[in-house]
């Protein structure tokens, strides 16, 4: 695993996300649920617990974009780039968008929104890139063939944990 | 003509190469048109740092497997930061 340069993390363990908008691909409830199990992933092997807010600032802001977004990271379209996210801190620092362009799904037919989802939120909490093609934050797209089985790799564990230490419930 | 079309899919493979060693390996845009042409210098140290960090065969070449991972759909974000 890596973390980003200066390892940058949240300096507190309760985070407020938003989802901003939503993908016309989906039901709501099928994001909302989406990011809430992707969310749980990073919760249950750390401290760290979140919180929705439909209104006003979030640490976390999630939405949904195509092309040019506003952030001079602009998407390319279907295929390639399917989302990206930032280290923790305020303002964008944290959010998580996703390439509108992209078919999401809750299955595998598209792209899984959950499994994004997942390694996007890794990224908010400050995990970089991993080198292990294992694990959830390597950077190419593996698409799963039982996603009730997925689980974090050792070294998604690894990684987080140096970040916020374990979770000591379990 | 299939001499045309192979010349074809190099450049565009060298383009797909380069755009994604500069979005992602921080290959500088400064980079002269000739060695990336040649495929040479900095561009082969990149395209050896991408294939180790993704698990490719280190070759330093644009080989099929390289392509092919440069194909999937990924994340945005960098593999390597500055």
């Amino acid at each position: 695993f890596t973390t980003f340069p200066g390892m940058p993390k949240w300096r507190k363990t309760h985070l407020t996300y938003r989802i901003m908008n939503y993908t016309p691909d989906l039901p709501r409830d099928a994001v909302d649920s989406a990011i809430e199990k992707a969310l749980n992933v990073w919760k249950e092997v750390t401290p760290l617990t979140f919180s929705r807010t439909d209104e006003g600032e979030a640490d976390i802001k999630i939405s949904f974009a195509v092309r040019d977004h506003g952030d001079f990271n602009p998407f390319d379209g279907p295929g390639n780039v399917l989302g990206h996210a930032y280290p923790p801190g305020p303002g964008i620092y944290g959010d998580a968008h996703f390439d509108d362009d992209e078919q999401w799904t809750s299955d595998t037919s598209g792209t899984n929104l959950f499994l994004v989802a997942a390694h996007e939120l890794g990224h908010s909490l400050g995990l970089f890139h991993s080198a292990d093609p294992s694990a959830l934050m390597y950077p190419v797209y593996n698409v799963l063939a039982d996603l009730a089985r997925f689980h974090l790799s050792q070294d998604d564990v690894n990684g987080i944990q140096s970040l916020y230490g374990g979770n000591d419930s379990l | 003509y299939p001499v045309d079309r192979a010349a074809e899919d190099e450049n565009n493979n060298m383009e797909l190469t380069q755009q994604y060693l500069e979005n992602y390996y921080n290959l500088g845009k400064d980079v002269k048109p000739f060695v990336r042409r040649r495929n040479s210098g900095p561009v082969v140290e990149k395209i050896r740092e991408m294939q180790k960090f993704l698990g490719l065969e280190v070759t330093g070449k644009v080989d099929s497997d390289t392509l092919a991972m440069m194909r999937r759909p990924r994340c945005g974000v960098p593999d390597v930061g500055d």
